[in-house]
């Protein structure tokens, strides 16, 4: 079953 | 501000309800925009709603205005479709804003508080990747192909490649796909399906949040996916006349 990512893993706090 | 019909201000909340709770709209003299991040930190969403998009509009100073959505959605039910809506934040009193609504024959008008909240809203940098794949297609066609996959499965697979796009979904005892091309037959630019890509790709994403992106269909007629390996989609509705957008970013699932 594929593993669902987090968005922090592609966009930082600005 | 004033919008000329508060359906537009409907559907964004509508387009954005089931993912953010609460969210700051950062006022500017370019017009009201938000990000906000869904409580699972799956979906990045951003609006921008430019002057454009309002009958009238000053912004003497930003502000921030911290916005719970629900008691914002019942405020906005009581207005009609076509009725004119106002929002005014004052500099003075920066503890709530007042929506009034209008009909045009104006023999109805009523008027709403919503009481702002001190929300630490923490904007993301959303960098300006050069996608390796763009898709245009109709919105009502995308969301009927994200509808009817999330039936199948829960995990939407989208590929890019020479043979157009491919959306599949695969469950425990079924498994679908669905195969566009690019069409040039029809001339209705709204109705066209155009691809472009660098090479190949194939992302799988969660069905579930691609539903719920879907709902900004009724924004607009068209919707843009960006795709680029190993990044969050990119899923794109742009009102029109140059009025704002909706954004989603939804991470992907790692094969």
């Amino acid at each position: 079953k594929p593993r669902q990512l987090l968005i922090s893993r592609f966009f930082a706090p600005a | 501000a004033r919008l000329p019909r508060s359906a537009v201000l409907k559907k964004i909340l509508d387009s954005v309800k089931d993912l953010v709770k609460e969210t700051n709209w950062d006022c500017n003299e370019e017009g009201m925009s938000m990000q906000a991040l869904d409580t699972g930190r799956i979906v990045l969403v951003e609006v921008m709603l430019r002057e454009a998009a309002f009958e009238s509009y000053a912004c003497e100073v930003p502000m921030t205005l911290g916005i719970d959505m629900e008691p914002f959605g019942k405020v906005l039910r009581c207005a009609g479709g076509d009725e004119k809506v106002t929002i005014k934040a004052s500099r003075n009193d920066q503890d709530h804003i007042e929506l009034v609504f209008e009909n045009e024959e104006k023999e109805r008008m009523s008027a709403f508080e919503l009481k702002l909240m001190d929300i630490d809203g923490e904007h993301m940098a959303v960098p300006d990747a050069e996608w390796g794949a763009e898709i245009s297609m109709p919105s009502s066609e995308f969301k009927k192909i994200v509808m009817d996959l999330a039936e199948i499965g829960s995990d939407l697979t989208i590929a890019v490649s020479k043979l157009g796009v491919t959306f599949t979904a695969q469950g425990n005892n079924c498994k679908g796909s669905m195969v566009l091309q690019p069409s040039t037959a029809v001339d209705k630019k709204s109705e066209q399906v155009a691809i472009s890509f660098t090479e190949p790709l194939e992302m799988t994403f969660a069905a579930p949040y691609m539903k719920m992106i879907t709902k900004a269909a009724a924004l607009s007629s068209t919707v843009t996916l960006s795709l680029d390996e190993a990044c969050p989609i990119c899923v794109r509705y742009e009102m029109e006349d140059n009025a704002g957008h909706i954004k989603y970013y939804l991470a992907p699932k790692e094969d």
